[in-house]
């Protein structure tokens, strides 16, 4: 999807 | 032993629907604490998590912590045989693999079970911090549903401006452009028609309307909803479900071209 992030590029993996 | 009575059974049925199209499959989560699901959308890029507090179920028995994998489009045509005055109980024996739906009619005349098979489901769990959000934006849930649906049929995105002036709504495609201002309201006879903002500082986000319109499902579970900005974070769109929970979702702004 164009110019969307990844909501895993905020977030760390528990 | 798992044992989860809910005598308004139909905050479930609106969970599903809030839930399913965005999440295929997610582990529901149970503890002696409460009833949760956190999972990505299949594109990796909006995060939902639920939270069902164990207060809010008429009884509440979780003897270990589990984590169930469900597919939600078929936990979804489960909870739809439910009626919407039913109390629903969830029931899963430890080490199962299955999980019961028990639907009760209200007066007890009727009583079903639907056993629904589980799934294992390797799903990542993100840390997700309390953060400080420039704005926070509390609005009817209909209104910004309304507007979300509105923007679609012209752009495929919104910017999302908070300024001391009010809350606006903007968005622009092929046929023209469109702005949607609500300010702040809080001279209304009932609370949840309020639309209250809280600045630090001015913030302008844009976000995929697709993505919005599918946290609009949600609609159903809560006269508001909250919007949480900051530049730099996803935007949270929490519809808080009374005296039990919420169901939050994130979503990453859209990067300026």
């Amino acid at each position: 999807i164009e110019n969307q992030p990844l909501i895993h590029s905020f977030y760390m993996v528990n | 032993m798992l044992e989860l009575r809910l005598v308004q059974g139909s905050l479930l049925k609106k969970v599903l629907e809030a839930i399913k199209d965005l999440v295929n499959d997610a582990n529901f989560d149970c503890s002696a604490t409460g009833f949760s699901l956190q999972a990505m959308d299949s594109s990796h890029v909006a995060l939902v998590a639920l939270l069902l507090r164990n207060e809010g179920f008429e009884h509440y028995r979780c003897d270990r912590n589990i984590s169930m994998g469900m597919n939600l489009g078929n936990m979804n045509k489960m909870l739809k045989c439910a009626g919407n005055d039913d109390i629903i109980t969830l029931k899963a024996d430890d080490g199962s693999d299955t999980v019961t739906f028990m639907f009760e009619s209200p007066n007890q005349d009727k009583i079903a079970d639907f056993e629904m098979k589980l799934m294992d489901i390797d799903s990542e769990h993100l840390g997700i911090p309390e953060a400080e959000y420039h704005a926070i934006v509390r609005m009817p849930s209909a209104e910004f549903a309304r507007i979300c649906k509105d923007l679609s049929s012209i752009g495929d995105t919104v910017v999302i401006s908070v300024t001391k002036e009010g809350v606006k709504f903007s968005t622009k495609g092929d046929i023209g452009t469109a702005n949607i201002v609500c300010r702040q309201n809080t001279t209304v006879d009932k609370p949840e028609e309020a639309t209250v903002i809280e600045m630090k500082e001015p913030v302008s986000l844009t976000f995929a309307l697709r993505y919005m319109n599918s946290f609009a499902k949600a609609t159903p579970l809560s006269h508001t909803v909250t919007i949480s900005l900051s530049s730099e974070l996803p935007v949270v769109v929490e519809y808080k479900i009374e005296d039990m929970g919420y169901v939050r979702f994130y979503l990453a702004p859209k990067i300026e071209e």
